[in-house]
């Protein structure tokens, strides 16, 4: 049975595609059963595996017109669907499709043999970020210490709030995950600080953090991921913890 | 006769905001009359300005609901058009609309006393960002070295040649500017290898570049732009500069 989880943020470059890539490898390097979704217009997952250009992809997966089964592509013991250059024309055509929330669900309730389906969306709100709401079972909100980005946050945790109330009885927040994080600094200290007062935040946090790594936006440059690029690095070590941490929330799966 | 500006790139976090609230500040204290767009339903530069849920706002501008000049705010001597966190649902009206990548065009058409419109786009290439480059004179992209960079630049300047060619013949590219630039670092010194031997970006570049500086994240946590909050800073220099050199390049404006 899946564990379906969106990675989601609508502001641009908090780490959602490093995520996705190496908490994804991270979970196989464990000995789970993996699918990753590229939900990104701009392919950075699918590229991150060298794919590029493919002629089936999840858009025309989520209009019916290929089959997920057809869709998957095998990397190094990983599954993706990839996406494509020109996913904003079928974004169009998903639009305008009764039930549009629902594509997604609707493809992935048929295939139920992984253990975990991790679902890489682009920086937006909009219909396939609502999409991957509507078919997880949990979603992982990464996010930079930057400003407003615990405004961005309070617009995230709304939207994912009206689809589980409207759409997705299941769906629950499994973590905020702080990336890039630099403890030191001005901006790193300045969150702690907003977190550790903020009783709406209280419980929402993983435990762990991704600290500013460079390895991690080296590995897609060769085509890796961070456990094949640089196995003892800060990178790997935070993001298997994060792994480990998810199990054990959700780990009977 | 307005120059308009359309700052453009689809990859999150590279840079659109800060460059158009600190571009436009250094064109203001050269002395030039500006205003800023926010066309981002995030809403960074809007709350830059401490502009939190207006009443007007580029959505119902663009719907004709408002008139420019009811939805314009001065703040220290800049005039902006807010953005609003529900721009989604304004941009599926968008999208409805005959002519709908024209709208953002006819609103500026009726508004000439400004020297620089700059227009902040979200990090996408769907109707918002199609809208500013149809109204726009020239785009700039800024561009993080990272990843794929350059392979999300060529898309940018397909959807840049398909509007100049069927919507807007007068569009041209100002420039590419590298942000966040560390000219030591191994990504820095790929991107400048790259486009020393990339002849399609010849002349394509900014000769300045806007290098590493916490500053400009300071900054819009306390409602200011780089001038105001660290004038003898290297954000503060960098974009002096770039102003000045895309002052050379339209001057006469
Ligand atoms: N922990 C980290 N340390 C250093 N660099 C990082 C880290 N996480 C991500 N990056 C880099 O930051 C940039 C943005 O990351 P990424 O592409 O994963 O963000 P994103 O949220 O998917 O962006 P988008 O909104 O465009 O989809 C990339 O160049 C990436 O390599
Ligand atoms: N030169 C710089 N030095 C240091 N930090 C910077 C620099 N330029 C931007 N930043 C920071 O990087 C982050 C992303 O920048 P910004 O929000 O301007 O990007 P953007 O392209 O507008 O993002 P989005 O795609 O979400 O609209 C912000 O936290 C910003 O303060
Ligand atoms: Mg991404
Ligand atoms: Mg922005």
């Amino acid at each position: 049975m899946a564990k379906a989880i969106s990675i989601i943020n609508n502001k641009g470059g908090t780490g959602k595609t490093t995520t996705t890539l190496n908490l994804g490898a991270a979970l196989q390097k464990i000995g789970k059963k993996v699918l990753l979704i590229d939900l990104d217009s701009q392919c950075n997952l699918s590229n991150a595996f060298n794919i590029q250009n493919p002629t089936e992809h999840i858009g025309n997966v989520m209009l019916s017109k290929s089959e997920l089964s057809d869709a998957i592509i095998n990397v190094n013991n990983i599954d993706i669907v990839p996406s494509v250059t020109n996913l904003l024309e079928f974004e169009y055509m998903i639009n305008n499709e009764p039930g549009r929330e629902y594509l997604l669900k609707e493809v992935l309730d048929k295939n139920n043999h992984y253990d975990y389906v991790i679902m890489d969306c682009p920086p937006s709100l909009g219909t396939l970020a609502i999409n991957s709401l509507v078919a997880a079972d949990s979603y992982i909100v990464p996010m930079q210490a930057e400003n407003f980005a615990f405004q961005g946050l309070d617009r995230i945790l709304e939207s994912a709030e009206k689809v589980q109330r409207r759409m997705n009885r299941n769906l629950e927040l499994a973590g905020i995950l702080m990336v890039k994080f630099q403890p030191r600094t001005k901006f790193g200290q300045a969150v702690v600080k907003n977190i550790a007062q903020n009783h709406n935040l209280d419980g929402k946090l993983f435990n762990g953090y991704i600290r500013q790594d460079i390895s991690l936006m080296e590995a897609p440059a060769f085509g890796q991921n961070i456990f094949e690029y640089a196995p003892s690095s800060r990178g790997a070590t935070d993001y298997l913890n994060i792994a480990k941490e998810l199990i054990l929330k959700y780990g009977k799966a």
